[in-house]
């Protein structure tokens, strides 16, 4: 989960995009 | 009923897209052929217009302030390529979180094992990516930030090694692909169907995803067929062109490692590192 954190909050975060 | 089910498919999957993909292959190719009246796109075909043109760059995803003094740490020797380059990865990253959310509103897609979620997105984005740039190329250049700039061929040749490696096998690639003239409601299902690729290193559960992919594949041949009804073979020569995708995903990703080694100066993107990490 750790190796891939951005992707998981991409995936389960659906309104406020992740702050890129 | 069935062909009824496909095409409410076909229907969900292009809203998604026109809802996620701000720059459509429609809008794109209005603004190649110059028909979007006064607005045309600002060229950047040397040094001097790429610094005129670096305004346009990443003014959506940056602050100023952060930019300049990313700006002025990349002035050194060599700066111009690495800052362009990173310009790059911003849009890239951006692309990533558009794709995702397009992932997500294909059915099923989040029921499905997060962490197959997961890998579907690592393997499946970057050849999203480079399918999605088609349209926005022709054979002398390519649109970017947008559709606000377009950049030519020529120039991008002209950078040092290996950024100018770059570009090239997409623009190769892309000229072929264009001649399909999918339309954006094709694309859309062809991109859904690569996402929904079984075959990705490290699947859990394969067959939910086999399963949905073969839906969106039996929805994309029925398209193909209704809007494409004199294009003999469509259907083949799109799956056919997954293959020489995986390749210049490949090679992509091995020209970026590259990169990391070579340019003590490069910082590459936290999701894009995590994207290409162990990735091939």
């Amino acid at each position: 989960k750790e190796k891939h954190k951005i992707l998981h909050q991409l995936l389960q975060n659906s309104t406020s995009p992740v702050d890129l | 009923p069935e062909a009824a089910d496909l095409r409410a498919l076909a229907r969900h999957l292009y809203e998604a897209y026109l809802k996620y993909f701000p720059l459509t292959k429609a809008k794109a190719r209005a603004i190649l052929s110059g028909k979007t009246g006064d607005s045309a796109p600002f060229v950047i075909h040397d040094m001097k217009s790429l610094m005129e043109g670096e305004q346009f760059i990443n003014c959506r995803q940056m602050p100023i302030q952060e930019h300049q003094q990313q700006t002025s740490a990349l002035t050194a020797a060599h700066g111009v390529e690495l800052r362009f380059f990173h310009s790059c990865q911003s849009r890239s990253a951006e692309a990533v979180r558009e794709v995702t959310e397009f992932a997500k509103s294909i059915p099923g897609f989040v029921d499905l094992d997060l962490n197959d979620q997961v890998t579907l997105l690592k393997y499946g984005v970057i050849e999203v990516l480079i399918i999605m740039m088609a349209p926005l190329m022709n054979k002398d250049g390519t649109l970017i930030s947008y559709g606000q700039i377009f950049m030519t061929r020529e120039f991008l040749k002209s950078l040092r090694k290996p950024f100018c490696q770059m570009m090239e096998p997409k623009f190769e690639f892309s000229v072929k692909f264009n001649t399909l003239e999918l339309d954006d409601s094709d694309m859309a299902l062809f991109l859904a169907v690569i996402i929904l690729s079984g075959d990705r290193p490290g699947l859990l559960n394969v067959k939910p995803i086999e399963q949905l992919q073969e839906t969106v594949l039996h929805s994309l041949e029925l398209q193909l067929k209704l809007n494409h009804p004199d294009s003999l073979q469509l259907f083949a020569k799109l799956l056919q062109k997954m293959t020489d995708l995986r390749q210049i995903v490949t090679d992509h990703v091995h020209l970026i490692q590259l990169l990391k080694k070579t340019e003590v100066d490069m910082c590459l993107h936290p999701l894009l590192q995590e994207i290409m990490k162990d990735l091939y």
